[in-house]
This record gives structure tokens, sequence and C-alpha cells, in this order.
């Protein structure tokens, strides 16, 4: 029973299904620059009501693919680069980059899985619901009077004429150069207007203004000069919302213009589809928890791309077979984009059918997309599940939440929600 | 690459010290 209790989640499959009220217990109560964080397709997110088409679960894991194939390209393409450039490669490598398939889009896919947050721009401001994404740059809004297309949105568009704060950027700046790194696109130029164009791997695209306005993300958290990018052009898989807000590394990510004031320090907690109260929270106001367990970034691999060491997994307290050498090999980065983990190939199928030889008591079901591993439990109402734990470099354990062990698609089809790369290191 | 994903953050209070170079794992973070 203690091995149990120690080693396995036991809950009643109500926790893991969607909830239809939101019900937040705790909102406005968190202190320093703290805004509210919803799933795009949770209770609380009114881009997801109004009579507004929810994405399948099906249509949610295709995009996510795109969203990963993307990521895959991009880092491939920057390390073909540098390989290139420094004439290091081995003739192993050298091998393998000759099949890298470059992808037709740059850029990483937006991907319909995500989390919304809501910032303010403008003078007075306008509240803007935008996509939360730690995998790219540049923050970028539609602005009127859209003069070649803007996609629908809930909120009213930007109107730079209405905010007295805003101003174009230079051609001739230097932030204006700096888009090259933050967008991967060289900018252009009208009127001496600096212009921006970003592209997506799954072909979505914003490009318009660059500009700088006040931005406010508390009352007592405002910018003045914030650089984003004011969209007169926008087509793609963005939803109902604004734009997008880029939390990468970039110097013209949001996280680098608020630096002297947050110290490029961020925090955020990500609600399930079922709860509420997620955050994102600018600044270490409060002071880090003592029980927050720190894993060192590895920084400088010529990406904006947040990397980490995992060393290893285990599995209803079984530590998985893994060389730590299989994970380094391939690298790994964490993304808010990114719906379903991805594992290199060998890792997966460890912990799939470690998996499953836990789970042989419950009757299985149905792939679904990129998920191979589901059960049907239409039968029960209390599942035991194997608890799945992270072995970060740091000497760092993270246990999942069961909400980020099994992926639901109705009781019928409950999925592991893990995937695996089609290779362990290319 | 590996990519840690959304799912399997949720609950989790995820901080990004960028400056020191280093990311948090806490539990609870939606509470």
């Amino acid at each position: 029973r203690k091995n149990m209790e120690s080693h396995f989640h036991t809950l009643q499959l109500t926790s893991l299904l969607p909830s239809s009220s939101c019900n937040p217990t705790t909102k406005g109560k968190r202190g320093g620059a703290s805004m509210e964080v919803v799933n795009s397709h949770g209770p609380c997110s009114k881009l997801n009501q109004e009579g507004a088409k929810a994405s399948s679960m099906t249509e949610i894991l295709a995009h996510d693919q795109a969203r990963v194939d993307s990521i895959q390209a991009r880092v491939t393409t920057q390390n073909y680069d540098l390989f290139r450039k420094k004439d290091k490669i081995s003739n192993k490598n050298r091998a393998k980059d000759s099949k890298v398939n470059l992808p037709v889009q740059p850029g990483i896919s937006i991907g319909t899985g995500n989390y919304i947050v809501t910032i303010g721009i403008g003078t007075p401001k306008k509240d803007l619901s935008l996509i939360f994404d730690t995998g790219s740059d540049l923050t970028w809004t539609q602005c009127q009077p859209c003069v070649k297309s803007c996609y629908a949105q809930l909120q009213p568009f930007f109107d730079p004429s209405s905010s007295s704060t805003y101003s174009n950027i230079s051609c001739t700046s230097t932030a204006c150069s700096g888009l090259k790194s933050a967008t991967g696109n060289n900018p252009g130029c009208s009127s001496s207007n600096c212009i921006y164009g970003i592209q997506y791997g799954d072909s979505s695209f914003s490009l318009g203004f660059f500009a700088k306005d006040k931005l406010t993300l508390t009352p007592t958290d405002v910018f003045d000069g914030f650089m984003f990018g004011c969209g007169q052009n926008n087509r793609g898989l963005f939803g109902k919302t604004a734009g997008l807000i880029g939390l990468a590394r970039d110097p013209l990510s949001i996280v680098s213009q608020t630096a002297a004031k947050f110290e490029k320090y961020f925090s955020y907690c990500l609600p399930t589809r079922r709860g509420t109260n997620g955050h994102l929270t600018f600044g270490n106001k409060n002071g880090a928890k003592s029980t927050i367990q720190f894993t060192p970034f590895t920084l400088s691999q010529g990406t904006s791309f947040y990397f980490v060491d995992v060393l290893g997994i285990s599995v209803g307290g079984k530590a998985l077979s893994i060389s730590p050498m299989l994970f380094k090999n391939a690298g790994t980065i964490i993304d808010s984009g990114t719906v379903i983990t991805r594992l290199p190939s060998t890792a997966y199928n460890n912990l799939r059918s470690t998996f499953q030889q836990f789970m042989t008591r419950y009757p299985r079901a149905p792939n679904l997309s990129l998920l191979d591993t589901c059960y049907n439990l239409s039968n029960y109402t209390s599942i035991s599940i194997p608890k799945i734990s992270f072995n970060f470099n740091g000497n760092t354990n993270v246990n999942l939440d069961p909400n980020g062990i099994l992926l639901t698609n109705g009781v019928s089809q409950v999925c592991l929600a893990f995937a695996g790369n089609g290779d362990d290191d290319s | 690459i590996g990519i840690f994903g959304n799912v399997q953050q949720q609950t989790l209070e995820i901080v990004y010290d960028v400056a020191g170079e280093k990311l948090g794992f806490g539990y609870g973070g939606c509470s």
C-alpha cells in the first residue's frame, strides 16, 4: 500500500476531464507583475466562447506536430549553418546533414494548444489577449487600418492613431536591425519606417510596422517605448487572439525589454483544461520559493530556445534504463507552445512499454493521432496510474501532475501524453 | 531534439531565471 501511494496516482477520472465552468479562486491575489493565464480551450477562455468552433483533439495534435517539425527544422538548420561556418563537422554528421530536409517555411508553427495572456498597449491602454510563447521572440498584435489583411479576433484591433504614445521605429535604428535575429527575416523599409515580417512554420505570418508604445502589464508595471510589431497583414492559426507575446531570449523579446526592472526573471503556471488560476509573473519580487528546484539552462546553442538537460525518467518508481547520453545527444528544450512532450525514440519506446506494463488492467482504445497508448476507461470512475518523474541536471526531480501524464479525448479514449521523435539524434 | 511540452508543464510553477541561466520547477503553481 505504501508503495502504491509512493509510485502511483489514484484519482477520480473526472479530474482529467475538461470543465465547463470557470471558477478562479485566486484571481487578483497574486503579488508582483502578475497576469492571468488561461488555456485557450479551457472554460476561462473568452476566445473559446461566443459560438467559436472548438478545435478537436485530433486537430490540436496535428497542429502540434507541425510546430514540432518546424522547431526541429529550425534547430537543425541553425546547427547546420554553424557546422558549415566552423567546418568542424565530423564525417558521420556530415552524412546526416546531407539528408536534412530544410523547411519550406522558416520559423516555428503556432500550434493551437495555446495559452493566452492579456497585456495592455498604448495610451490609453488597450487590453490585448496574446498567445503565450516561450519559443519565439517578437511580440506583435494586429493593427488598424489592417492595410492588407487581418484575421478575426475577439477584441477590437489596436489603433495606433488612438494612442498618444505610439510611434513607428526608423529603418536606420539599431532596433530595426535587431529584427533579423528576433524574426529570422531581414527588416524592410517604407517611408523611413521599419517593417517587420515574421513567418511561422505552418505558413502563418504577420507583417507590419515595427513600432513602440507604452506597455502596461499591471497598473504599477508600465514600460515606455516597448517595441513590438503592429501587424498590417496577418494570417494563420492564431485563433481569435490579438497576436503573440514572445518570451524567448532575443534582445527584442519582452523578457529582454523589461530586464531593467525584472532582471530577465519570470515564472508561470499553466492551468489544466479543468483548472483555473494560471499566471504569468515577471520578476522575483516575493523571492523564489524555497521549494523550487533549479536546473541549469544550456543557452549557447545559437537559437533563442531554452535548452535543459534531461538525465533520466522514472515510471511508477522505476528508473528507465536509458543512457543520459541519449538525451544529451539530442538536446531538450522547454516550450510553452508545444502540447505533447517529445522524447528521443529509444527513450519513448522504453517509457511506453514500462507504462503499459503498469496499465494492463485497463482495456486499450484506438490511437489518437500521434498518441499510440490509449485506454477505454468508460467503465471506471477511479483509476490508478504510475507516477512519471523527470530527472534534470542539478539533481532536480520533477513529478508530473496526472494531467501531465494522460490526455483525454473523452473517457473512452484516454492516452499517454507523450510521443517519440522519429530518430534518436538527427 | 526533445521538447518538454505544455501538457507536462501543467500545474507546475515554472521559473525562468534567464540572467542566472537556470530553470526552476515547483509544485502547486496554480493554487
